[in-house]
């Protein structure tokens, strides 16, 4: 027996939307810890890791761990059915091959529920290791989402530099070539517009800016990114939701031949 | 242009 109660239910809708450009089918797994999924974008480059914490739910019970395979677009079209205020309910069965979401207006005056049919996924988990990072920028989401935007409009990648003076977002394409510069900022009225930048020394790196474009799907769930990046490692791109937990999204660099 | 890396070069399957 599954039951997961979400009084930010709009919450679960933005999740969605920051995953299902990445990924078609997962495997939602649930367990005393809360509720998270891994899943690999089907070129095998990105990975999308995905956590809320049983305590960040006004209701969690999970009786025994369970892993539902769910179609994301399937999903979505579901929870695009439930207000902006209404609480979210997931509920399982054991052993049934489907997922009900059910949706509560504030004020419950309305409710409404919507079975899913769940799917079996091949799931493939990727063993992450913790890792020391060279360098980890931490800056406004939205500044984040403007520079991956603006510079996919001039070329395909972009080469990521992070030294003393700043991070430096860098592209070339056919029409000319593009270099952003953020400079380290702490002395903002809000901690939120702060850009930040912890460097053990200096990185340089390439990636793909379609994937970073994806990623930045993630934006209405936080005011702020962290981008860890070390030479020979994927980038990590995380973005913390408030009291629940994350969605982190993990890249492999270009390299060049 | 660069060559893409593959995230199983990083990381391994468990």
């Amino acid at each position: 027996m599954l039951e997961l109660r979400l009084v930010q239910g709009s919450l679960l809708k933005k999740v969605l939307d920051a995953m299902r450009e990445l990924v078609n089918d997962a495997n939602f797994d649930c367990s005393a810890t809360g509720f998270s999924l891994q899943a690999m974008d089907s070129s095998h480059v990105a990975l999308v890791a995905l956590l809320l914490r049983s305590e960040g739910f006004e209701h969690y019970r999970c009786d025994r761990n369970l892993s539902m395979g769910m179609n994301l677009n399937n999903m979505s079209k579901m929870l695009r059915c439930a207000g902006n205020d209404d609480i979210i309910t997931i509920k399982a069965d054991d052993g049934t091959d489907s997922v009900t979401f059910m949706f509560e207006s504030p004020n419950q005056d309305k409710i409404a529920d919507f079975e899913m049919k769940l799917m079996d996924i091949d799931s493939e988990h990727l063993g992450i290791p913790d890792a020391e990072y060279q360098a980890i920028v931490r800056m406004p989401s939205s500044e984040f989402a403007r520079i991956c935007k603006d510079l996919s409009s001039i070329g395909d990648t972009v080469v990521i530099s992070v030294t003393k003076e700043g991070v430096k977002f860098s592209t070339a394409g056919d029409i000319g070539t593009a270099n952003i510069v953020c400079r380290q900022n702490k002395t903002v009225d809000k901690p939120e517009e702060a850009t930040i930048i912890e460097m053990q020394e200096p990185v340089s790196l390439t990636f793909a800016l379609r994937y970073l474009n994806s990623f930045t799907k993630a934006t209405p769930l936080s005011d702020t990114v962290t981008i860890s990046l070390s030479s020979e490692l994927p980038v990590v791109v995380e973005y913390k939701i408030a009291e629940m937990g994350y969605i982190r999204y993990y890249l492999a660099p270009k390299i060049e031949e | 242009t660069p060559m893409q890396n593959d995230l199983e070069e990083f990381y391994s399957m468990v």
